[in-house]
Formats: C-alpha cells, sequence, structure tokens
C-alpha cells in the first residue's frame, strides 16, 4: 500500500496509545475552542507563510496539549488540515 | 478528544476533565511563533508575544459533573470571565432550555484590524472567498453539531472493549474475513483497514510503505473494526467522497473517539472548490451518563448527502433519548436570502426525525452566522 503524494496518511503515537486506560474518565460533553488567525487559508499573512498553523511542528503542539491534559493518540496528515486524535 | 490545524485556524475539542482553556494562552504564542500578528509583552495579562485572533468561537453543552471540572471549567461564568479576561469583543450565550440540556457559546466579532499583506500563492483563492461588511470569509462555512445523551443500552454498548473485541474475533474468523475485505472494499478503505495501519513512533513522517507494519494499537485496530460495525464509516464513504480516511480509537476499558478528513468537491465535478473538512466523533457508553457527540463542517448536499440525512444516520448509530442538533453557519452576503425566504441553515434541518420529537427550535441571527438549535427527544 502506497498512498499517492496528497493522499491523508495516518501516523500512530505508539508510546501512548498502547497502555492507555479510560476508567477514570466520567462524563462525555465536550468543549470546544475554534480560533481563527486569518479569515481563510488563502489570507495567511506573509510573516505565516502558505502553511500557516500547520507549519508547527508536533513537539510544539506536545506543550500546549499537556497543559490541556491531552496527549496526542495519533495524526491524519493531509494538505489541507491536520486531524490529530487525542486522549481522554 | 480531537485537534484539527488548518493553516489559519485551529480547533480543538476536549472531553472530561481536560483543562481546554488553560491552554489558550500557549496556543496564542505558538501562533504568534507561526508568523501570525501579535500584540506586545503585558505584565499585567501576561501575553507575551500572544497572536491576536481573528476570531474565537468557544462552546460547550452543561456538564453532568461540573464539580469534577477543574481550572475555569467549574462554570460557565468562570469560563467567560476567563476569555473576556483574554479577548475583547466577545459576547456569551446560553442556547436551549435552562432547566434541561441546554448548550453554551462564546463568540467574538471578526478582527478587523487584522488585515495582513497576502501571500502570492494565496491571490487566487480570495476569488472563491466572499467579501461582506465583516471580513473577507470562506464560503461554505458551517458546523454541524449532534449532542446526544440516554444512548440506546445495546447501541451504547458498541462502544465497550469487551464487546469489540468480540466483533473483531468474529471479523477475524475465516467466513468473516471475506465479508469483511469486501466490506472494506466497497467503502474503498474508509476506516483504515487493519492491514493499512501504521505504527510511526514518535511521529516520524515517513512514506507508509517504508516501515509499514501490520499492526497497529489494540486501541486503533478495535477502533476501525467499532467504525465499521456500527455504520460510523458510512456516514461520508469514500465511494461518495473519495479520499476520505477515518482515525478510529476504542479506550480501555469503554469510550470511543474518530477523526475522519474529507477532501473536498474537485472542480472539474463543476462544484466550488473548497478545503479539506472534517467530522469527529465522541461516544462515553456509561449507563447513568452515556453520551455521543458528532460534528462535521462537510457542507450539507455536498456530493449528495444532505443535512437531514447525516442527521437521520447518525442518530440511527445511537438511538438517543435526547439529542440536540446544532447548524451553525455563515452568511454569504450582506442581505442574502432576499425579503421573506428564510435562512438555508433553517431550511437544511428538517423538523422531523424518525422517532422523536422536537421539543425546542431556536434561531440566532448573528453578525455574520446564523445559528440553528433543535432538540429532540425520543418518542
Amino acid at each position: 500500500f502506497s498512498p499517492s503524494e496528497g493522499t491523508p496518511h495516518l501516523t500512530i503515537n505508539h508510546d501512548v496509545a498502547a497502555d492507555l486506560d479510560s476508567s477514570n474518565a466520567f462524563e462525555g460533553p465536550e468543549k470546544l475552542l475554534e480560533v481563527w488567525f486569518a479569515s481563510s487559508p488563502g489570507t495567511l499573512p506573509t510573516s505565516a507563510g502558505p502553511e500557516g498553523l500547520k507549519s508547527v511542528d508536533n513537539d510544539t503542539w506536545v506543550s500546549m496539549l499537556d497543559m490541556v491534559h491531552c496527549k496526542i493518540l495519533s495524526v491524519i496528515k493531509s494538505d489541507a488540515v491536520d486531524a490529530y486524535l487525542l486522549s481522554e | 478528544s480531537s485537534m484539527f490545524v488548518f493553516p489559519h485556524k485551529i480547533i480543538l475539542k476536549t472531553c472530561g476533565t481536560t483543562t481546554l482553556l488553560l491552554g489558550l494562552q500557549r496556543l496564542l504564542r505558538i501562533a504568534a511563533t507561526a508568523g501570525f500578528p501579535f500584540c506586545k509583552a503585558s505584565a499585567a495579562k501576561d501575553l507575551r508575544a500572544a497572536a491576536i485572533p481573528y476570531r474565537v468561537f468557544y462552546s460547550r453543552k452543561n456538564f453532568l459533573f461540573p464539580d469534577k471540572q477543574q481550572g475555569p471549567h467549574r462554570s460557565w461564568k468562570q469560563e467567560v470571565k476567563y476569555l473576556d479576561d483574554t479577548f475583547e469583543g466577545g459576547s456569551a450565550y446560553m442556547v436551549g432550555k435552562m432547566n434541561g440540556d441546554h448548550w453554551y457559546l462564546y463568540i467574538t466579532s471578526p478582527n478587523k484590524t487584522i488585515t495582513p499583506p497576502l501571500t502570492p500563492e494565496s491571490d487566487d483563492s480570495v476569488s472563491v472567498a466572499d467579501s461582506t461588511a465583516s471580513g473577507v470569509r470562506h464560503a461554505n462555512d458551517e458546523t454541524l453539531e449532534i449532542l446526544m445523551t440516554d444512548l440506546d443500552p445495546e447501541c451504547a454498548k458498541q462502544f465497550q472493549l469487551s464487546h469489540a473485541s468480540a466483533v473483531a474475533s468474529d471479523w477475524l474468523s475465516a467466513e468473516a474475513h471475506e465479508a469483511r475485505h469486501e466490506a472494506v472494499s466497497s467503502h474503498g478503505g474508509l476506516a483504515t483497514p487493519l492491514a493499512e495501519v501504521d505504527v510511526f513512533d514518535n511521529f516520524c513522517d515517513k512514506p507508509m510503505d517504508e516501515s509499514a507494519q501490520d499492526v497497529s494499537t489494540e486501541g486503533h485496530a478495535l477502533g476501525t473494526v467499532v467504525s465499521e460495525s456500527c455504520g460510523l464509516s458510512k456516514i461520508y464513504p469514500t465511494s461518495v467522497y473519495p479520499g476520505a480516511r477515518v482515525d478510529a480509537f476504542l479506550f480501555s476499558p469503554c469510550g470511543f473517539s474518530a477523526n475522519g478528513v474529507i477532501p473536498a468537491s474537485q472542480p472539474d465535478h463543476g462544484e466550488e472548490l473548497g478545503p479539506m473538512h472534517y467530522f469527529t466523533v465522541h461516544v462515553t457508553p456509561e449507563p447513568g451518563f452515556s453520551y455521543a457527540s458528532f460534528e462535521t463542517n462537510v457542507p450539507g448536499g455536498q456530493r449528495g448527502r444532505t443535512t437531514a440525512e447525516i442527521i437521520e444516520h447518525v442518530v440511527e448509530i445511537f438511538r438517543p433519548g435526547r439529542f440536540s442538533v446544532t447548524l451553525f453557519e455563515a452568511k454569504s452576503g450582506a442581505n442574502p436570502y432576499g425579503r421573506g425566504n428564510e435562512n438555508p441553515a433553517m431550511q437544511r434541518l428538517v423538523d422531523s426525525v424518525q422517532g422523536y420529537r422536537r421539543i425546542d427550535r431556536i434561531v440566532h441571527d448573528f453578525e455574520d452566522y446564523d445559528l440553528v438549535f433543535r432538540f429532540y427527544e425520543r418518542e
């Protein structure tokens, strides 16, 4: 199986995902935060480059997610959006 | 929990006792580092090089156990204060019955001070956005959210590890193997067939075929099984949405999360070119506080599946005792509907859902978005 260029592909963070235990999770209702830094992908500032937030590496997101108490289980990377599946 | 990172925005949806808003300041600093406009250091508010957002949305359903929450998440009042201390021009709303299953929203107005020079590559894509008094906004910006409580016990059982393991065993039997292969083939591998799941430690970005392994974690493997068996993988099948991909995880002893990415319409289909879309599903199946959420920004009607069909499909998977449907949709112009015409979001949400009685129907007309909220109970 070899995906063509541009095909979304999956990366699994095996270290976290292998031994996860949700016994202490107690309810589902989520909090949803959506922060826009430009009105569209087509209006990014020159200083952000065409990739914008997508240029931020995983380790940097990990530092932010630590404060949220989430860990990355896996990621689907694609040209337009990166979808992170998180713990808890 | 899930996070979606686009070039221009980030969506973070977190469950349980996570402290979502405590990551906000770090997020703003990361965005500043990534090159987005930022404000100067402010010792009082600790806003060192924090990027200035174009706009912010924060929403949540009322919590079942607010006392167990941490940080500013114990009450809506505290969350609003935290957001007001961080952003200017925010507005907070409660949608739905105060003594029932209500929903909260915090929204800021578009920041018109952000008028960055465009990157050369971006000039063309501006033509598909539509300019309004509020600024430039991409067309087809809509989000559908279905929040379901009191799930049917038989449906909820599917998201228990013990049940999913039994299903997986059946699938791996000789007879079922062929059926599974056929099912996966017919869906174009939407839910990531087990043999195509690869494991890359430390997020190394190798092409899949360089270090492919045919084993995933148990959580991912069973998540894939559950996606297929419960019908989730058929919501956006690759036969209709080519290139769609799902990443699912079944927690131990129970609980389920899935993300999906759906490529936008192709120009040669005669449809408007748009960004990659997403959907996400989270399930807490425990009796007494069972809950499931479904969220997507795939435009309703794109390639044939209407918003009403999506709602029916999702509700059928969980058969909740109660659920709310929220459609948040950007207006497409200063006077988009014409005098006397109902807005598209309202037209798209049909009233009736088989087997359910509609209790509430609430419409919010924001500056540049419409919000339609509906609440249903099982008949």
